[in-house]
Parts: C-alpha cells; structure tokens; sequence
C-alpha cells in the first residue's frame, strides 16, 4: 500500500490548475476516462453503461474543444475522469451514499464520478427511473469545472428534473463551459448551403437549403436559425454524402441558372457531379464518362487541387480559388474569363487596406441566410461587399472585402469530438 | 425487471429491500440537508465548525449525513437546533435558489423540494478569493453564469442577438 501510495503521489495526475479563475479546469483538450472495474452497474448491461457515458462525454465535447477518449490501457492513475457505481460507502470515496432517493452521484472537479447504485437509473427515452445520461452530462460538467447552475433549461441545475424527451446543452450553458475552455476554432475546407427541390403535398415545387461546414472528413450541418449545429454532428463525410471521398473536399459549386442546375464537389485534380435528388453522386455524366472527372478536362484552363470555388449568379461565372489567384470561369461559354487568373487581392480589393486573406483562402461561400459570399481562412472571415452595401454606400468597389471578423463570432459552436466517439 | 446475481438464479434481487435514503421531514434533518450542500457554513457557528473539523482520508468531508445523524450526541443536536438564525438564513438561501418563496419558513413545498433526486456535490462552496482573470472579471462566480453578456463584452452585441432571453 506504501509503494502504491507513494507511486500515486509521485505521478500525481498533472493537472495544472489554470490560473485561478473561481474553478479549476484541465489544462489539456484531450481527456481519457475510464469506468472503473469494480464500477459497474447491477442494474444496466455494461453496453448500456459505456454507450451512455460515451454519449455523456460527446454532448460535451460537441459544444467545447475538449475531445474524451475512453482509455482501458494506461495506468489508473493516467486516467482523467473515472466514473464508477457503488452504494453506501463505496469506492474508497469519503462521501458516503444514502440509497435510493435524494442524493444520485457526486462528483470531484478534475476527478471522479460515483453513482449511487441504489438509484432506479434508466438509459434514455425509458419510463420512469433516473435517466444515467442526464445524471452523466451533469456529473461531467462538475469534473470539467462547472458549479451548480440555478437557471431553468441549465444542465448543471442540483436538482434532478425527469428528462424532457431529447435534453441537449443550451446556449447558457455551452458559454459556461467555453468560459473555462475557450470556444471551438479551426479552418474548414468548404463551407456551403445545398439546395433542394421538394414537392409538397399540394404539387407545389419549394426550394429548401441547409448550410454545411466541412473539415477534412467530417461535417456538420449548420442550423443558422438556431445558431448552432445540428445535434449530434459532426458526422463522417461518406455518411451523409453518398460517393463522396472520405477525406471530405476541397470545394462545392452550384451552377444554378435558368438553363442549368448542377452540384459539382471538388477534390485534388478530380470533381463529381452531386445527385441532390437522390442524395449521391452521378455514376456518369450525359455522355456515359464515368465520375470522378479530372477538372482540367471540363473546365478548361482550370487545374486541381483548388483551394475552394463558388458560383456567382450574378455574372455567371465560377470564381476558382488557387494560392494567390482566382480564376473566373464563364459557364455560358465554358471558357475562362480573358483576364484570368488574376490575384485575388485585384479581384476582392480590401475595403481596409491591409485587412485580407491575400492567398490560400480556405472556403469561399455563398449564404442564403445572410445574401452575401464569404471568404473564410483560419479563424477569420472576410464578407464580400453585397450589391446592398454598394447601394447604401456607393464608393465600396465591388466584390471589396468587409474588415474581418472572427468565424467562432459569426458560426458558434463547431466543434470536433473525438475520432473514437464518431457514430 | 429482475436481476439475478448467481447462476442458479437463486438470488433474484429483491428491489424493495434496497436501502432507502432518509426522507427530511422536519427541521432537525432539513438542518443536516443544508449543512451537507454548504447553504449552512462551517464557518457559521463554532458548534458547527466543530463538526466540519477538517477530515482524513478515512472520515466523511461531511461528518454529517443522513444516516450518521442518530449517531449524534443529543446535546449536540438540540445546540445544532438552537442555530436559529443562520437555519433561517440558510433556508431562504436554498429557498432563493431554488426558486420558491422566500419564507424563512420550512414549509411544505420547500420540504419536497429538499427530497427531490439531486447531485450530491455542493451548492455552495467555501469560495475563496476570486482573482481577477486576465480577460474577464469575476466578482461571483455565479453572477457571471447567469448573465453572459459579460463574458465576452467586445461582441455584447452578438450576446444580445442571441441571448435566449432577448430571443
């Protein structure tokens, strides 16, 4: 017991408390747990157990840039976060269970979670009982640093309120945790809105869109009413767009004018054109030549890879971004416009001199939701001057590019989760 | 559902026998409740802070739970009782925010509030000495979790947009 004691002093686990900001919080994005042996519960099938805790952790690290990995390898006391079942005194935890009623699990910031295995627990969406995964989520805001939240619609509320049928973080609560760990960033590959023609039961035609973030193999899909991703994104590319590669793309395009309606997706020296009504891509194109296709051949003049594309129907041209240079490609023509390339810097003149992206632009994107383009690049993004702006303020020059802004200001909450929480 | 432990089934686990927490039905043990979730500090009275002497590894953090309570000498009890005024006190804290009427009263609905399933940490917390962070000020903690457009002043304007309040 001595030489064990003594080892866990020695590795204490390294967990830097930030600067004292009124609560702890790891000073690492990556966390291992782990449900310790002993810990489990008599009452649900260990499956039951794991999935829930690993949906527990990825609710959190879909809102934070924390990303949890089960761990079942490394030493104990390398492990973050170590959930366990017990009763009465249990686990060598000073805190002693009451049995069923009252108190259901407590929890140590930076450390430990016990349930009271005295507690009915139930998985979710199951009849009456405790639901472990909003027990779970809680206990885990407590580990990540958050104190009891008194605010309707909070998470971190002490007292247990029966599951509304699909609990999920709210905005308050998402600030909380951000506030201790900062918001999500990073550079996406294409950012785009995918129109879709529906009938309706009344044999009307209506025409919806959905915004999608995309970032190597993984996307989400943006719901810009509610300023937040869908639940449960990010999601593995070839999942939701059938024939796509897996490491996601470089660039999306909508052709969409009276003559033409067409999806086309880019990746390296390739393209595909995109089915959006049967939701994959076309096996072949009008003449039979199987996808994908090399871009040169198409588009000619223009050469993968591309850094990213979008199609402006104002001209009706396809403006292709690649390092320094746009290239603006005439779809009535199929031809390359006589002065591309160009760089882009000529083509989006800066509003403030100095304020712009210059080269290597991450994605260029048409939004429905604001009538604007934006060109993204790292964490920043710059709004093109719309023909509005240039209304209220003739002098703008056009295509001019806004001052930037912070993409994590403007689209919140796009955070990536661990590979191994990927559905 | 039953649960059967040993492979000749013999042990269906009986669910009516798990041991059942002590419900709070009166002040003494409505006492103990806000004793063990900090809305009665051991700082508040010297009898108290006897209790919550600091612990070893092998003893409560909370020497005082509900199952321990009968364990109590009965002078020490009746003093825990006679701590009126931070039991009141205490009370209309746990009342505040638990959004009940505040009556300084431990009446019906704030009893079934206190049997109600919760997380066993805390919900107060012997806060020590909030320091300054670099880019946000704290003076409570809780403050700043209930009202965010603080947090991030330089886009207070996209906090007003999207506080659900506001929306």
């Amino acid at each position: 017991r001595k030489r064990h004691l003594a080892a866990l002093l020695k590795n204490r686990r390294r967990r830097d408390v930030g600067d004292w900001t009124g609560h702890m919080s790891f000073s690492k994005t990556l966390l291992k747990w782990r449900v310790i042996g002993e810990g489990y519960s008599s009452q649900l099938s260990i499956d039951e157990q794991k999935y829930i805790f690993r949906l527990g952790f990825r609710m959190w690290s879909e809102v934070s840039p924390l990303e949890f990995q089960e761990d079942l390898h490394s030493p104990l006391e390398d492990i973050d976060i170590r959930l366990g079942f017990g009763t009465g005194r249990h686990l060598g935890c000073s805190q002693r269970f009451d049995g069923a009623g009252h108190e259901f699990a407590h929890a140590w910031f930076l450390g430990d979670i016990h349930f009271d295995d005295d507690e009915h627990f139930t998985v979710p969406n199951t009849g009456s009982g405790i639901s472990l995964l909003k027990v779970a989520v809680h206990e885990i805001g407590h580990v990540l640093g958050l104190p009891h939240i008194y605010r309707a619609g909070s998470i971190m509320q002490p007292s247990y309120l029966p599951q509304d049928s699909g609990f999920e973080i709210d905005w308050m609560d998402r600030k909380s945790i951000q506030s201790l760990y900062g918001v999500c960033q990073g550079r996406f590959s294409a950012v785009f809105d995918w129109i879709r023609k529906e009938l309706t039961p009344y044999g009307e035609v209506t025409v919806r869109f959905n915004t999608y973030f995309m970032r190597d193999g993984w996307y989400w899909l943006y719901e810009n009413r509610n300023n937040r991703t869908r639940y449960g994104d990010p999601v593995a590319v070839p999942v939701g767009w059938n024939g796509l590669p897996d490491s996601g793309v470089d660039a999306y395009v909508h052709v969409w004018n009276r003559k033409t309606d067409a999806v086309y997706f880019f990746k390296g020296v390739q393209y595909w054109r995109y089915d959006s009504e049967n939701d994959r891509v076309f096996a072949n194109d009008s003449l039979g030549r199987s996808y994908p296709r090399l871009i040169s051949d198409d588009f000619p003049g223009v050469i993968g890879p591309l850094d990213t594309a979008y199609y402006d129907r104002r001209d009706a041209h396809v403006y292709f971004f690649k390092g320094s240079q746009v290239f603006r490609f005439d779809v009535r023509t199929n031809r390359l416009a006589k002065s591309s390339p160009q760089r882009i810097t000529a083509v989006f003149p800066a509003v403030v001199p100095g304020d712009h992206p210059v080269r290597n632009v991450d994605a260029s994107y048409f939004s429905y939701t604001h009538n604007s383009v934006f060109l993204l690049k790292g964490e920043r993004y710059w709004r093109v001057v719309s023909a509005r702006d240039r209304r209220r303020k003739p002098s703008l020059p056009l295509n001019a590019l806004l001052p930037h802004r912070d993409v994590d200001q403007q689209w919140f909450d796009i955070c990536d989760v661990h590979s191994s929480s990927l559905r | 559902e039953k649960i059967f432990h040993s492979r000749d089934h013999s042990d269906v686990v009986d669910m009516n026998n798990i041991h059942q927490a002590e419900a709070i039905t009166d002040k003494h043990t409505a006492q103990l409740f806000l004793f063990k979730y900090g809305f009665i500090r051991a700082s508040d009275s010297d009898e108290v802070q006897s209790l919550a002497e600091p612990v070893s590894d092998t003893d409560d953090i909370f020497p005082l739970n509900l199952q321990e309570a009968g364990a109590l000498s009965r002078s020490s009890r009746t003093e825990l009782q006679n701590q009126q005024p931070e039991f009141i006190s205490a009370l209309r804290e746990f009342q505040r925010v638990s959004s009940l009427p505040v009556t300084g009263v431990f009446d019906d609905a704030t009893k079934a509030a206190m049997n109600q399933p919760r997380c066993g940490v805390p919900d107060q917390e012997e806060q020590p000495e909030l320091t300054e962070s670099n880019s946000i000020s704290i003076q409570n903690h809780t403050e700043v979790m209930q009202n965010h457009n603080e947090v991030t002043p330089n886009s207070a304007d996209v906090m007003q947009n999207h506080n659900p309040a506001v929306r």
